[in-house]
């Protein structure tokens, strides 16, 4: 089937179709290829079995939409000085959605071959365009660094001095020389 | 403060704390969550040695500690909101878990939503109090995501009134639950019921494990830790071997589904009701994906703004990674993916309370999709985000492969959601059952509606014109 759309990568809503088709066309196929092996096979469980893959994939582009479609509702509730922010992360999630996984929308015309060119362009923009606010935007998530368990991750970033301080409280540093080398090392060294 | 990091924060467009907001819910939630995280942090009995530096028997042993004088503290700073609760846990966590974690996240909510009123009353308060300590033993060493396959068994005596519960074969022995091994007292068992000469199927059973008291292991139990995993070291996952051991017929929860003192058997509205906690820890699995997600997304790109490395024009001084494109390219999909999933556990939380709130009032109708939706997006969300951890974490280069880097921690406390809960390939077939059920149903002319309502659009489902 002909899944007539337009994509506009500008567009949320567009976006959220694009991902609707996919998922659609996907359970259209996996629903075709159980019922093409219900009709060759005596047992309903076997075409299942026989059909699982589609339908796993089928299965994983509907949830692939339903996370979109949330995103994009998401946006549609915020504040002004957020909205940009957001629509960034948006697009992002959407369109790198739609480059690793070019070849669903590309079967069945969902999209064209040239969109996907103009989807990976825009892609790589939006790297640039996020990364002047991608401290600002984890530091968003509020972890405190008790929290976060990570010398690397430090909220204030000193991140070698304190990796320095950790690796001294290793058990293995509690004492200068370890008590194996007298055990197993030193006579074998008195030896030779 | 590192001064690239500095710089970049003021290089920033926008105020970081209106999306903490808008992530918390509200900033009335930021402030809460902040209060409960900072009594933690200043309480000196919730410090303890780096976790990296103990032997398994000192990480169980802290984390039991801890767990105890967190419920002590809980009851002292009044922490009763489920939200608050899960603030005040996930902080001193760490990325760690803890061996009681399962009698507040799945015992008392099994107690809550499949247990008679009398049944909440004898056991929900001694549970929260830590004098029962529960978990939830569900998957056995040969059975696990397909629930019918289980072997265990719950036999119906009317002579004395008693289930004789049963591992009739080594592979029904109970084995993973969280806290089983050394932890829990008592635990929800999942048991095929079998009363008067006929199996009804799964259902859930409080069956006593070890001696109040003495935390002895009662006549006829036998059980212990299952030995060294992947990760959650501190977690005593346990086995458990029941020996024709007896408990008394109100230990079988009989909220939806009853079993009459002569043993007949009175069946549930719905079959699916059993999954209510599962559908839960589903619900709630998808925002540990966008947690987990977060916290790699956060330690990767940070360290990257730290981090200076070879150049990017000749003779200049050596650029942070964050300025490689291919460094981008790596962590920035991944942010955005955590951003979403936030939003897609908000919207988790909200839809399970929601329906559960109509289930309770006899509405089942949303219940498939609520099954399927919860099946198919934890599989989605821990799938991408396993993945999506790993990448930050190799993103940190070496120094990613330490324990000093955090995400190492992060990957094998959080690795486990891709199979526990519902093996993920089996989750997508669950929810592939609903699809392809909607689908028929639209073929047979029926609109269907909530998230699949596009099916009612395809094509192929149009009346095609017909040749006159």
């Amino acid at each position: 089937a002909v899944w007539p759309t337009v994509m506009d990568i500008n567009s949320p809503d567009s976006l959220t179709e694009i991902y609707k088709l996919r998922a659609a066309r996907l359970i259209d196929i996996a629903a075709k290829n159980l019922q093409a092996e219900v009709s060759h096979r005596q047992s309903r469980e076997e075409a299942w079995n026989l059909t699982s893959v589609d339908l796993v994939r089928a299965s994983e582009a509907h949830c692939h939409y339903v996370v979109v479609k949330l995103f994009a509702d998401k946006l549609k509730i915020q504040e002004k000085s957020l909205q940009a922010v957001l629509r960034n992360l948006f697009f992002l999630y959407s369109l790198y959605g739609i480059s690793q996984k070019a070849g669903d929308f590309l079967q069945g015309n969902i999209v064209t071959g040239s969109q996907i060119t103009q989807v990976n362009q825009r892609l790589l923009e939006l790297l640039t365009v996020i990364r002047p606010n991608a401290v600002a935007l984890v530091d968003a998530f509020d972890f405190k660094d008790e929290t976060l368990g990570s010398v690397l991750g430090r909220y204030d970033g000193n991140v070698y001095e304190n990796l320095f301080e950790w690796a001294k409280k290793s058990p293995l540093n509690k004492t200068e020389v370890h008590e194996s080398y007298y055990k197993h090392l030193k006579p074998l060294q008195s030896k030779l | 403060m590192n001064p690239d990091l500095r710089r970049e924060r003021a290089a920033a467009t926008f105020d970081p704390e209106l999306i903490t907001h808008l992530l918390d819910g509200c900033p009335e939630k930021t402030r809460r969550r902040r209060e409960i995280e900072n009594m933690i942090l200043n309480d000196p009995d919730f410090q303890h040695e780096d976790y990296n530096f103990l032997t398994r028997s000192e990480r169980y042993e802290v984390a039991v500690r801890k767990s105890a004088s967190m419920v002590k503290k809980m009851r002292e700073f009044g922490i009763a909101d489920p939200d608050e609760i899960m603030w005040f846990k996930k902080l001193h966590l760490v990325n760690f878990v803890e061996p009681v974690g399962l009698n507040y996240s799945m015992f008392i909510p099994t107690l809550v939503n499949q247990g008679t009123t009398a049944q909440q009353e004898k056991w929900l308060h001694p549970s929260k109090g830590l004098q029962i300590i529960g978990t939830y033993a569900q998957t056995e060493m040969g059975h696990g995501t397909h629930l019918r396959g289980l072997e265990t068994t719950a036999t119906y005596d009317p002579r004395t009134q008693e289930f004789i519960m049963n591992s009739p074969t080594v592979t029904s022995i109970k084995w993973w639950p969280g806290g089983l091994g050394k932890t829990s007292n008592h635990a929800v068992v999942l048991a095929q019921l079998i009363t008067q000469g006929k199996c009804y199927g799964l259902h859930a059973f409080i069956v006593p494990i070890r001696e109040m008291g003495t935390h002895k292991p009662l006549p006829g139990i036998t059980v212990g830790d299952i030995g060294p995993k992947f990760g959650y070291e501190e977690m005593d996952n346990g086995y458990l071997k029941m020996d024709n051991y007896r408990i008394p017929r109100e230990n079988m929860l009989m909220k939806y589904a009853q079993v009459n003192p002569d043993g007949t058997y009175v069946k549930p509205v719905s079959n699916k009701l059993t999954y209510g906690t599962m559908v839960f820890v589903r619900s709630y699995l998808v925002g540990e994906a966008a947690r987990s997600l977060s916290k790699a997304c956060t330690i990767a790109i940070r360290y990257s703004a730290v981090r200076r490395q070879s150049e990017i024009k000749p003779g200049e001084p050596e650029p942070q990674v964050l300025d490689f494109q291919t460094q981008q390219y790596k962590l920035f999909p991944v942010l955005a993916t955590a951003y979403a999933f936030q939003f897609v556990g908000s919207y988790m939380k909200e839809t399970y309370y929601r329906i559960n709130d109509s289930i309770g009032q006899g509405d089942l109708s949303e219940l498939p999709e609520l099954h399927a939706l919860t099946a198919g997006l934890k599989a989605f969300t821990t799938w991408t985000a396993n993945t999506g951890i790993e990448e930050c974490r190799l993103a940190c280069g070496g120094h990613g492969y330490s324990h000093c880097s955090g995400i190492p921690n992060i990957y094998v406390t959080f690795t486990p959601a891709c199979t526990f809960e519902g093996e993920n390939t089996v989750m997508m077939l669950q929810t592939a059952r609903f699809l392809m059920k909607s689908y028929d149903q639209v073929q047979s002319g029926k609109l269907v509606c909530g998230l699949v309502s596009y099916l009612n659009d395809l094509p192929s489902q149009r009346i095609q014109p017909q040749q006159v």
